[in-house]
Protein backbone atom coordinates (compact mmCIF):
# COMPACT_ATOMS: atom_id res chain seq x y z
CA UNK A 1 0.00 0.00 0.00
CA UNK A 2 1.15 3.55 -0.81
CA UNK A 3 3.35 5.43 1.80
CA UNK A 4 1.32 9.03 2.29
CA UNK A 5 3.68 11.84 3.50
CA UNK A 6 2.38 15.34 4.59
CA UNK A 7 4.59 18.35 4.22
CA UNK A 8 3.11 20.79 6.85
CA UNK A 9 4.62 23.80 9.13
CA UNK A 10 2.24 26.48 10.24
CA UNK A 11 5.16 29.25 9.34
CA UNK A 12 5.21 30.31 5.98
CA UNK A 13 7.77 30.04 2.89
CA UNK A 14 9.77 27.54 4.32
CA UNK A 15 10.06 25.06 1.33
CA UNK A 16 6.68 23.18 2.08
CA UNK A 17 6.14 22.90 -1.82
CA UNK A 18 9.57 22.99 -2.90
CA UNK A 19 10.33 19.68 -0.91
CA UNK A 20 7.14 18.59 -2.07
CA UNK A 21 7.39 18.87 -5.76
CA UNK A 22 11.08 18.22 -5.88
CA UNK A 23 11.03 15.02 -3.82
CA UNK A 24 8.19 13.50 -5.34
CA UNK A 25 10.04 13.98 -8.91
CA UNK A 26 12.93 12.46 -7.87
CA UNK A 27 10.71 9.29 -6.30
CA UNK A 28 9.24 9.00 -9.81
CA UNK A 29 12.54 8.82 -11.10
CA UNK A 30 13.77 6.10 -9.23
CA UNK A 31 10.37 4.16 -10.71
CA UNK A 32 7.66 4.68 -7.88
CA UNK A 33 4.43 5.53 -8.62
CA UNK A 34 4.09 8.97 -7.30
CA UNK A 35 0.68 11.04 -6.57
CA UNK A 36 0.77 14.87 -5.43
CA UNK A 37 -1.98 15.76 -3.69
CA UNK A 38 -2.06 20.19 -3.89
CA UNK A 39 -4.30 20.81 -0.70
CA UNK A 40 -3.34 24.49 -0.36
CA UNK A 41 -5.57 26.79 -1.92
CA UNK A 42 -2.36 28.79 -3.19
CA UNK A 43 -2.41 26.11 -5.89
CA UNK A 44 1.96 26.76 -6.01
CA UNK A 45 2.28 22.74 -6.00
CA UNK A 46 -0.40 22.42 -9.17
CA UNK A 47 1.58 25.41 -10.81
CA UNK A 48 5.10 23.97 -10.04
CA UNK A 49 4.05 21.15 -12.19
CA UNK A 50 2.34 22.70 -14.75
CA UNK A 51 -1.50 20.81 -13.91
CA UNK A 52 -4.31 22.72 -14.73
CA UNK A 53 -5.84 24.52 -11.99
CA UNK A 54 -9.85 25.01 -13.94
CA UNK A 55 -9.86 20.99 -14.27
CA UNK A 56 -11.41 19.73 -10.99
CA UNK A 57 -9.28 18.66 -7.99
CA UNK A 58 -8.94 18.40 -4.41
CA UNK A 59 -11.89 19.92 -3.39
CA UNK A 60 -14.22 17.62 -5.93
CA UNK A 61 -11.96 14.85 -4.27
CA UNK A 62 -12.88 15.28 -0.86
CA UNK A 63 -16.40 16.02 -1.11
CA UNK A 64 -17.11 13.26 -3.68
CA UNK A 65 -18.44 14.91 -7.30
CA UNK A 66 -15.60 13.64 -9.20
CA UNK A 67 -14.06 10.62 -10.07
CA UNK A 68 -10.53 9.55 -9.97
CA UNK A 69 -10.05 9.49 -13.52
CA UNK A 70 -11.20 13.02 -13.78
CA UNK A 71 -9.23 14.47 -10.80
CA UNK A 72 -5.93 12.92 -11.57
CA UNK A 73 -3.38 14.82 -14.13
CA UNK A 74 -0.13 13.75 -15.79
CA UNK A 75 3.10 16.09 -15.20
CA UNK A 76 5.61 16.39 -17.08
CA UNK A 77 7.90 13.53 -14.61
CA UNK A 78 7.13 9.97 -15.55
CA UNK A 79 5.23 7.89 -12.96
CA UNK A 80 4.54 11.75 -11.20
CA UNK A 81 1.10 12.54 -10.93
CA UNK A 82 -1.00 15.67 -9.34
CA UNK A 83 -4.41 16.17 -8.16
CA UNK A 84 -4.68 20.24 -8.29
CA UNK A 85 -5.74 22.80 -6.03
CA UNK A 86 -8.12 25.04 -7.63
CA UNK A 87 -10.18 28.10 -5.73
CA UNK A 88 -12.92 25.98 -4.97
CA UNK A 89 -10.38 25.09 -2.30
CA UNK A 90 -11.04 28.33 -0.54
CA UNK A 91 -14.39 27.84 0.86
CA UNK A 92 -13.95 24.01 1.67
CA UNK A 93 -12.00 25.49 4.96
CA UNK A 94 -14.87 27.21 5.94
CA UNK A 95 -17.29 24.31 4.83
CA UNK A 96 -15.86 21.61 6.85
CA UNK A 97 -15.50 23.83 10.06
CA UNK A 98 -19.25 23.11 10.94
CA UNK A 99 -19.22 18.99 9.18
CA UNK A 100 -19.28 15.58 11.11
CA UNK A 101 -15.56 14.23 11.43
CA UNK A 102 -14.07 17.21 9.57
CA UNK A 103 -10.35 16.17 10.04
CA UNK A 104 -11.56 12.71 8.07
CA UNK A 105 -12.62 14.05 4.99
CA UNK A 106 -8.80 13.80 3.09
CA UNK A 107 -8.37 10.41 4.68
CA UNK A 108 -11.42 8.82 3.51
CA UNK A 109 -11.26 10.68 0.06
CA UNK A 110 -7.66 9.01 -0.76
CA UNK A 111 -8.58 5.25 0.95
CA UNK A 112 -9.04 4.18 -2.55
CA UNK A 113 -6.13 5.04 -4.49
CA UNK A 114 -3.65 3.36 -1.59
CA UNK A 115 -2.96 0.13 -3.81
CA UNK A 116 -1.92 1.99 -6.51
CA UNK A 117 0.48 4.04 -5.63
CA UNK A 118 3.89 3.59 -4.41
CA UNK A 119 3.42 7.38 -2.33
CA UNK A 120 1.04 9.84 -1.92
CA UNK A 121 2.88 13.30 -0.79
CA UNK A 122 0.55 15.77 -0.01
CA UNK A 123 1.34 19.75 -0.14
CA UNK A 124 -0.63 21.93 3.00
CA UNK A 125 -1.25 25.85 3.57
CA UNK A 126 0.79 27.97 6.66
CA UNK A 127 -1.37 27.01 9.19
CA UNK A 128 -3.06 24.44 11.71
CA UNK A 129 -6.11 24.54 10.07
CA UNK A 130 -8.57 22.08 8.88
CA UNK A 131 -6.61 21.63 5.37
CA UNK A 132 -3.54 20.90 7.95
CA UNK A 133 -5.17 18.79 9.79
CA UNK A 134 -6.91 16.63 7.02
CA UNK A 135 -3.42 16.14 5.84
CA UNK A 136 -1.73 15.40 9.19
CA UNK A 137 -5.14 12.17 9.68
CA UNK A 138 -4.86 11.12 5.83
CA UNK A 139 -0.49 10.61 6.16
CA UNK A 140 1.41 7.71 7.85
CA UNK A 141 4.44 10.25 7.96
CA UNK A 142 5.21 13.72 8.05
CA UNK A 143 8.06 15.82 6.77
CA UNK A 144 8.90 18.61 8.49
CA UNK A 145 10.22 21.90 6.26
CA UNK A 146 12.66 24.14 8.52
CA UNK A 147 14.01 26.85 7.30
CA UNK A 148 17.27 27.78 8.78
CA UNK A 149 15.91 31.13 10.41
CA UNK A 150 14.56 32.00 13.99
CA UNK A 151 11.09 32.60 13.88
CA UNK A 152 10.58 29.06 12.03
CA UNK A 153 12.79 27.76 14.93
CA UNK A 154 10.40 29.34 17.44
CA UNK A 155 6.98 27.91 15.85
CA UNK A 156 8.74 24.00 15.47
CA UNK A 157 7.26 23.10 18.88
CA UNK A 158 3.89 24.78 18.31
CA UNK A 159 4.36 22.37 15.58
CA UNK A 160 5.17 18.93 17.42
CA UNK A 161 2.51 19.34 19.75
CA UNK A 162 -0.28 19.66 16.93
CA UNK A 163 1.52 16.80 15.30
CA UNK A 164 2.00 14.50 19.23
CA UNK A 165 -2.16 15.64 19.67
CA UNK A 166 -3.70 14.28 16.26
CA UNK A 167 -0.97 11.46 16.77
CA UNK A 168 -3.27 10.67 20.34
CA UNK A 169 -6.89 11.62 19.31
CA UNK A 170 -7.22 10.63 15.74
CA UNK A 171 -4.16 9.00 13.71
CA UNK A 172 -2.22 6.90 15.56
CA UNK A 173 -0.15 5.56 12.80
CA UNK A 174 1.67 9.48 12.37
CA UNK A 175 4.79 9.43 12.79
CA UNK A 176 7.37 12.31 12.28
CA UNK A 177 9.56 10.71 9.19
CA UNK A 178 12.19 13.68 9.94
CA UNK A 179 12.98 17.55 9.74
CA UNK A 180 14.11 18.73 6.69
CA UNK A 181 16.66 21.62 7.13
CA UNK A 182 15.92 23.82 3.65
CA UNK A 183 17.45 27.08 2.22
CA UNK A 184 20.64 26.58 4.28
CA UNK A 185 23.30 28.83 4.01
CA UNK A 186 26.31 28.20 5.21
CA UNK A 187 28.11 31.30 5.60
CA UNK A 188 25.72 32.70 8.12
CA UNK A 189 26.11 32.05 11.85
CA UNK A 190 22.20 32.14 12.10
CA UNK A 191 21.70 29.19 10.04
CA UNK A 192 24.43 27.01 11.75
CA UNK A 193 22.79 27.58 15.16
CA UNK A 194 19.65 26.85 14.14
CA UNK A 195 20.62 23.33 12.33
CA UNK A 196 22.70 22.85 15.74
CA UNK A 197 20.28 23.32 18.18
CA UNK A 198 17.44 21.36 16.26
CA UNK A 199 19.99 18.59 15.36
CA UNK A 200 20.99 18.18 19.18
CA UNK A 201 17.13 17.68 20.36
CA UNK A 202 15.75 15.85 17.60
CA UNK A 203 18.77 13.71 16.63
CA UNK A 204 17.79 10.96 14.53
CA UNK A 205 14.48 12.29 13.45
CA UNK A 206 16.86 15.05 11.52
CA UNK A 207 17.72 14.23 7.81
CA UNK A 208 20.93 14.14 6.86
CA UNK A 209 20.69 15.82 3.51
CA UNK A 210 20.37 19.59 3.81
CA UNK A 211 18.57 21.51 1.00
CA UNK A 212 21.01 24.72 0.08
CA UNK A 213 19.54 28.19 -0.67
CA UNK A 214 19.66 27.69 -4.46
CA UNK A 215 18.12 30.16 -6.95
CA UNK A 216 17.48 27.45 -9.47
CA UNK A 217 15.01 25.85 -6.94
CA UNK A 218 13.11 29.06 -7.13
CA UNK A 219 13.10 29.59 -10.85
CA UNK A 220 11.94 26.14 -12.01
CA UNK A 221 7.97 26.60 -10.81
CA UNK A 222 8.03 29.63 -13.04
CA UNK A 223 8.54 27.21 -16.47
CA UNK A 224 6.09 24.34 -14.61
CA UNK A 225 8.93 21.93 -14.20
CA UNK A 226 10.56 20.28 -10.97
CA UNK A 227 14.39 20.86 -10.61
CA UNK A 228 14.94 17.03 -11.95
CA UNK A 229 13.96 18.48 -15.46
CA UNK A 230 14.85 22.11 -15.08
CA UNK A 231 17.87 21.64 -13.58
CA UNK A 232 19.54 18.59 -13.00
CA UNK A 233 22.71 19.28 -11.81
CA UNK A 234 22.67 21.96 -9.57
CA UNK A 235 23.33 22.19 -5.97
CA UNK A 236 19.22 21.98 -5.39
CA UNK A 237 18.39 19.18 -7.60
CA UNK A 238 21.46 16.99 -5.93
CA UNK A 239 19.87 17.45 -2.34
CA UNK A 240 16.31 16.87 -3.14
CA UNK A 241 18.04 13.66 -4.94
CA UNK A 242 19.98 12.42 -2.39
CA UNK A 243 16.93 13.26 0.20
CA UNK A 244 14.75 10.86 -2.35
CA UNK A 245 17.42 8.56 -1.43
CA UNK A 246 17.00 8.62 2.11
CA UNK A 247 13.47 8.45 2.35
CA UNK A 248 13.34 5.22 0.43
CA UNK A 249 15.74 3.75 3.07
CA UNK A 250 13.89 4.52 5.69
CA UNK A 251 11.00 2.52 4.27
CA UNK B 1 -6.99 60.44 14.58
CA UNK B 2 -4.54 57.46 14.11
CA UNK B 3 -3.69 56.02 10.51
CA UNK B 4 -4.11 52.33 10.35
CA UNK B 5 -1.96 49.83 8.40
CA UNK B 6 -2.59 46.07 7.75
CA UNK B 7 0.21 44.26 6.70
CA UNK B 8 -1.34 41.17 4.52
CA UNK B 9 -0.01 38.72 1.98
CA UNK B 10 -1.54 34.81 2.25
CA UNK B 11 2.27 34.33 0.77
CA UNK B 12 3.84 32.60 3.43
CA UNK B 13 7.38 34.43 4.53
CA UNK B 14 7.18 37.15 2.21
CA UNK B 15 8.17 39.43 5.22
CA UNK B 16 5.15 40.76 6.54
CA UNK B 17 6.02 40.97 10.23
CA UNK B 18 9.82 41.96 9.04
CA UNK B 19 8.12 44.91 7.54
CA UNK B 20 5.41 45.54 9.96
CA UNK B 21 8.32 45.85 13.19
CA UNK B 22 11.17 47.71 11.30
CA UNK B 23 8.50 50.61 9.35
CA UNK B 24 7.07 50.86 13.09
CA UNK B 25 10.41 51.26 14.49
CA UNK B 26 11.47 53.99 12.37
CA UNK B 27 8.09 55.93 12.43
CA UNK B 28 8.53 55.53 16.05
CA UNK B 29 12.06 57.16 15.71
CA UNK B 30 10.74 60.39 13.93
CA UNK B 31 8.48 61.00 16.98
CA UNK B 32 5.15 59.37 15.81
CA UNK B 33 3.42 57.33 18.55
CA UNK B 34 3.31 53.80 16.88
CA UNK B 35 1.48 51.01 18.14
CA UNK B 36 1.73 47.37 16.78
CA UNK B 37 -0.75 44.42 17.03
CA UNK B 38 -0.10 41.20 16.23
CA UNK B 39 -3.07 39.68 14.63
CA UNK B 40 -1.29 36.43 13.99
CA UNK B 41 -0.94 33.41 16.54
CA UNK B 42 2.37 32.45 15.48
CA UNK B 43 3.22 35.91 17.33
CA UNK B 44 6.22 36.41 15.31
CA UNK B 45 5.87 40.06 15.82
CA UNK B 46 6.13 39.93 19.51
CA UNK B 47 9.25 38.25 20.14
CA UNK B 48 11.02 40.71 17.66
CA UNK B 49 10.51 43.20 19.89
CA UNK B 50 10.59 41.11 23.02
CA UNK B 51 7.14 41.35 24.48
CA UNK B 52 5.64 39.27 26.97
CA UNK B 53 3.25 36.36 25.39
CA UNK B 54 2.24 35.03 28.69
CA UNK B 55 0.37 38.98 29.32
CA UNK B 56 -3.27 39.64 27.70
CA UNK B 57 -2.93 40.86 24.63
CA UNK B 58 -5.02 40.86 20.99
CA UNK B 59 -7.73 38.24 22.12
CA UNK B 60 -8.24 39.69 24.59
CA UNK B 61 -8.52 42.78 22.97
CA UNK B 62 -10.83 41.79 20.68
CA UNK B 63 -13.15 40.19 22.96
CA UNK B 64 -13.25 42.28 25.35
CA UNK B 65 -11.69 40.93 28.69
CA UNK B 66 -8.77 43.15 29.48
CA UNK B 67 -8.31 46.87 29.88
CA UNK B 68 -5.92 48.79 27.33
CA UNK B 69 -3.39 49.61 29.75
CA UNK B 70 -3.75 45.72 30.07
CA UNK B 71 -2.72 44.76 26.60
CA UNK B 72 -0.26 47.17 25.99
CA UNK B 73 3.45 46.65 26.31
CA UNK B 74 5.89 48.93 25.29
CA UNK B 75 9.28 48.14 23.28
CA UNK B 76 12.83 48.76 23.49
CA UNK B 77 12.18 51.58 21.36
CA UNK B 78 10.62 54.81 22.30
CA UNK B 79 7.00 55.67 21.28
CA UNK B 80 6.73 52.24 19.88
CA UNK B 81 4.36 49.52 21.63
CA UNK B 82 2.76 46.86 20.98
CA UNK B 83 -0.44 44.56 21.92
CA UNK B 84 1.26 41.06 21.95
CA UNK B 85 -0.70 37.61 20.50
CA UNK B 86 -0.57 34.63 22.47
CA UNK B 87 -2.30 31.12 22.26
CA UNK B 88 -5.60 32.31 22.60
CA UNK B 89 -5.29 33.81 19.23
CA UNK B 90 -5.42 30.28 18.01
CA UNK B 91 -8.52 29.39 18.63
CA UNK B 92 -10.32 32.78 17.88
CA UNK B 93 -10.29 32.03 14.17
CA UNK B 94 -12.64 29.03 14.96
CA UNK B 95 -14.86 31.15 17.48
CA UNK B 96 -15.40 34.23 15.13
CA UNK B 97 -16.54 31.99 12.26
CA UNK B 98 -19.73 31.44 13.93
CA UNK B 99 -20.37 35.11 15.13
CA UNK B 100 -22.32 37.79 14.48
CA UNK B 101 -20.55 41.15 12.06
CA UNK B 102 -16.95 38.86 12.59
CA UNK B 103 -15.36 40.56 10.29
CA UNK B 104 -15.59 43.76 12.56
CA UNK B 105 -14.04 42.60 16.09
CA UNK B 106 -10.44 44.26 15.67
CA UNK B 107 -12.32 47.16 14.27
CA UNK B 108 -14.97 47.60 17.03
CA UNK B 109 -11.95 46.86 19.50
CA UNK B 110 -8.90 49.89 18.30
CA UNK B 111 -11.70 52.62 17.72
CA UNK B 112 -11.16 53.55 21.51
CA UNK B 113 -7.68 53.96 20.67
CA UNK B 114 -7.64 55.75 17.70
CA UNK B 115 -7.05 59.15 18.90
CA UNK B 116 -4.18 58.23 21.18
CA UNK B 117 -1.73 56.91 18.30
CA UNK B 118 -0.39 58.35 15.31
CA UNK B 119 -0.13 55.17 13.50
CA UNK B 120 -1.31 51.25 14.58
CA UNK B 121 0.09 48.81 12.69
CA UNK B 122 -1.20 45.69 12.04
CA UNK B 123 0.61 42.19 11.41
CA UNK B 124 -1.26 38.95 9.77
CA UNK B 125 -1.30 35.37 9.48
CA UNK B 126 -0.08 33.90 5.92
CA UNK B 127 -4.17 33.37 4.77
CA UNK B 128 -6.98 34.92 3.57
CA UNK B 129 -9.17 33.74 6.50
CA UNK B 130 -10.74 35.23 9.30
CA UNK B 131 -7.63 37.24 11.04
CA UNK B 132 -6.56 39.23 8.04
CA UNK B 133 -10.09 40.13 7.06
CA UNK B 134 -10.27 42.03 10.35
CA UNK B 135 -7.15 43.16 9.89
CA UNK B 136 -8.48 44.56 6.06
CA UNK B 137 -11.39 45.72 7.72
CA UNK B 138 -9.91 47.67 10.94
CA UNK B 139 -7.22 49.27 8.55
CA UNK B 140 -7.67 52.20 5.78
CA UNK B 141 -4.71 51.38 4.12
CA UNK B 142 -3.24 48.13 3.34
CA UNK B 143 1.00 47.30 2.47
CA UNK B 144 1.48 44.07 0.49
CA UNK B 145 4.99 42.99 1.01
CA UNK B 146 5.74 41.15 -1.62
CA UNK B 147 8.81 38.48 -1.87
CA UNK B 148 10.70 39.14 -5.39
CA UNK B 149 9.79 34.93 -6.47
CA UNK B 150 7.31 33.11 -9.01
CA UNK B 151 4.79 32.17 -6.22
CA UNK B 152 4.43 35.66 -4.40
CA UNK B 153 3.61 36.94 -8.49
CA UNK B 154 0.99 33.94 -8.25
CA UNK B 155 -0.41 34.84 -5.26
CA UNK B 156 -1.24 38.51 -5.82
CA UNK B 157 -4.13 38.33 -7.93
CA UNK B 158 -6.35 36.75 -5.33
CA UNK B 159 -5.06 39.09 -2.36
CA UNK B 160 -5.89 42.12 -4.73
CA UNK B 161 -9.56 40.72 -5.67
CA UNK B 162 -9.64 40.24 -1.71
CA UNK B 163 -8.89 43.77 -0.99
CA UNK B 164 -11.33 44.66 -3.67
CA UNK B 165 -14.01 42.83 -2.18
CA UNK B 166 -13.48 44.10 1.25
CA UNK B 167 -13.60 47.79 0.11
CA UNK B 168 -16.97 47.04 -1.80
CA UNK B 169 -18.82 45.28 0.96
CA UNK B 170 -17.11 45.90 4.16
CA UNK B 171 -14.48 49.22 4.35
CA UNK B 172 -15.00 51.99 1.50
CA UNK B 173 -11.92 53.20 3.26
CA UNK B 174 -9.58 50.66 2.57
CA UNK B 175 -6.84 51.35 -0.19
CA UNK B 176 -3.58 49.95 -1.11
CA UNK B 177 -1.19 51.96 0.03
CA UNK B 178 2.01 50.38 -1.84
CA UNK B 179 3.49 46.89 -3.37
CA UNK B 180 6.76 46.46 -1.04
CA UNK B 181 9.49 44.76 -2.56
CA UNK B 182 10.97 42.24 -0.44
CA UNK B 183 14.45 40.02 -0.11
CA UNK B 184 14.90 41.38 -3.47
CA UNK B 185 18.08 40.43 -4.87
CA UNK B 186 19.76 42.12 -7.60
CA UNK B 187 21.82 39.25 -8.96
CA UNK B 188 18.29 37.18 -9.80
CA UNK B 189 16.89 37.40 -13.51
CA UNK B 190 13.69 35.74 -11.43
CA UNK B 191 13.90 39.26 -8.68
CA UNK B 192 14.21 41.80 -11.70
CA UNK B 193 11.51 39.82 -13.90
CA UNK B 194 9.08 40.27 -10.68
CA UNK B 195 10.21 43.50 -10.44
CA UNK B 196 9.56 44.62 -13.71
CA UNK B 197 6.53 42.88 -14.49
CA UNK B 198 4.33 44.23 -10.87
CA UNK B 199 5.73 48.06 -11.52
CA UNK B 200 4.60 47.78 -15.03
CA UNK B 201 1.00 47.00 -13.66
CA UNK B 202 0.62 48.62 -10.25
CA UNK B 203 2.83 51.78 -11.21
CA UNK B 204 2.39 54.79 -8.39
CA UNK B 205 1.46 52.48 -5.34
CA UNK B 206 4.70 50.71 -6.03
CA UNK B 207 6.83 51.97 -3.25
CA UNK B 208 10.21 53.03 -4.43
CA UNK B 209 12.17 51.76 -1.71
CA UNK B 210 12.96 48.30 -2.61
CA UNK B 211 14.15 46.21 0.61
CA UNK B 212 17.19 44.11 -0.37
CA UNK B 213 17.76 40.43 1.06
CA UNK B 214 19.92 41.24 4.03
CA UNK B 215 20.56 38.59 6.69
CA UNK B 216 20.61 41.13 9.82
CA UNK B 217 16.98 41.59 9.10
CA UNK B 218 16.96 37.98 10.00
CA UNK B 219 19.36 38.29 12.91
CA UNK B 220 17.90 40.71 14.57
CA UNK B 221 14.85 39.05 16.23
CA UNK B 222 16.43 36.40 17.61
CA UNK B 223 17.89 39.57 20.05
CA UNK B 224 14.19 40.65 20.18
CA UNK B 225 15.02 44.17 18.86
CA UNK B 226 14.08 46.10 15.65
CA UNK B 227 16.61 46.52 12.87
CA UNK B 228 17.32 50.38 13.99
CA UNK B 229 18.62 49.43 17.71
CA UNK B 230 20.56 46.04 16.25
CA UNK B 231 22.17 47.12 13.16
CA UNK B 232 21.19 50.36 12.13
CA UNK B 233 24.31 51.28 9.67
CA UNK B 234 23.11 48.09 7.40
CA UNK B 235 21.43 47.98 4.15
CA UNK B 236 17.99 46.40 5.70
CA UNK B 237 18.02 49.84 8.23
CA UNK B 238 18.43 51.74 5.55
CA UNK B 239 15.95 50.43 3.46
CA UNK B 240 13.30 50.56 6.16
CA UNK B 241 14.42 53.85 7.18
CA UNK B 242 14.08 55.15 3.34
CA UNK B 243 10.72 53.42 3.50
CA UNK B 244 9.25 55.32 6.85
CA UNK B 245 10.03 58.43 5.06
CA UNK B 246 7.97 57.32 2.03
CA UNK B 247 5.14 56.62 3.98
CA UNK B 248 4.93 59.84 6.10
CA UNK B 249 5.32 61.58 2.86
CA UNK B 250 2.08 59.77 1.25
CA UNK B 251 0.32 61.42 4.17
N1 LIG C 1 16.28 25.88 -1.23
C1 LIG C 1 15.76 26.96 -1.78
N2 LIG C 1 16.56 27.90 -2.29
C2 LIG C 1 16.06 29.05 -2.82
N3 LIG C 1 14.75 29.34 -2.89
C3 LIG C 1 13.90 28.44 -2.39
C4 LIG C 1 14.33 27.21 -1.82
N4 LIG C 1 13.23 26.51 -1.42
C5 LIG C 1 12.17 27.28 -1.72
N5 LIG C 1 12.56 28.44 -2.32
C6 LIG C 1 11.70 29.57 -2.72
O1 LIG C 1 11.31 30.21 -1.52
C7 LIG C 1 9.91 30.52 -1.55
C8 LIG C 1 9.21 29.75 -0.44
O2 LIG C 1 9.22 28.37 -0.72
P1 LIG C 1 7.85 27.54 -0.79
O3 LIG C 1 6.81 28.33 -1.49
O4 LIG C 1 8.16 26.19 -1.30
O5 LIG C 1 7.52 27.47 0.76
P2 LIG C 1 6.14 27.03 1.43
O6 LIG C 1 6.47 26.64 2.80
O7 LIG C 1 5.45 26.06 0.56
O8 LIG C 1 5.34 28.45 1.43
P3 LIG C 1 3.81 28.65 1.92
O9 LIG C 1 3.93 28.70 3.42
O10 LIG C 1 3.38 29.97 1.34
O11 LIG C 1 3.03 27.49 1.42
C9 LIG C 1 9.43 30.16 -2.95
O12 LIG C 1 9.47 31.33 -3.74
C10 LIG C 1 10.45 29.12 -3.43
O13 LIG C 1 10.61 29.15 -4.82
N1 LIG D 1 14.89 41.47 3.60
C1 LIG D 1 15.16 40.32 4.23
N2 LIG D 1 16.38 39.77 4.10
C2 LIG D 1 16.67 38.59 4.71
N3 LIG D 1 15.81 37.88 5.45
C3 LIG D 1 14.58 38.38 5.62
C4 LIG D 1 14.17 39.62 5.04
N4 LIG D 1 12.89 39.87 5.39
C5 LIG D 1 12.50 38.83 6.16
N5 LIG D 1 13.51 37.94 6.31
C6 LIG D 1 13.46 36.64 7.00
O1 LIG D 1 12.70 35.79 6.15
C7 LIG D 1 11.75 35.03 6.93
C8 LIG D 1 10.34 35.41 6.49
O2 LIG D 1 10.05 36.75 6.86
P1 LIG D 1 8.78 37.08 7.79
O3 LIG D 1 8.65 36.06 8.85
O4 LIG D 1 8.85 38.50 8.17
O5 LIG D 1 7.63 36.87 6.69
P2 LIG D 1 6.07 36.75 6.97
O6 LIG D 1 5.41 37.09 5.69
O7 LIG D 1 5.71 37.52 8.17
O8 LIG D 1 5.93 35.16 7.26
P3 LIG D 1 4.56 34.42 7.68
O9 LIG D 1 3.82 34.25 6.39
O10 LIG D 1 5.00 33.11 8.27
O11 LIG D 1 3.87 35.31 8.67
C9 LIG D 1 12.04 35.36 8.39
O12 LIG D 1 12.90 34.37 8.90
C10 LIG D 1 12.74 36.70 8.33
O13 LIG D 1 13.65 36.89 9.38
MG1 LIG E 1 3.45 26.17 -0.18
MG1 LIG F 1 4.65 36.86 9.86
Amino acid sequence: AARKIVFANQKGGVGKTTSAVNLGAYLAEYGKQVLLIDFDPQGNLSSSVGADSMKRGAYELINGTATSSEVIQKTPVNNLYVIASNINLTGASIELIEAEKREFFLKRAIQPYEQTWDYICIDCPPSLGILTLNGLVAADSVIIPLQCEYFALEGLSMLVRTVKSVQRELNKQLSILGILFTMYDSRTRLANEVVRDVSEYFRDRVFSSVIPRNVRLSEAPSHGLPINLYDPKCQGAAAYMKLAEEVTRRE
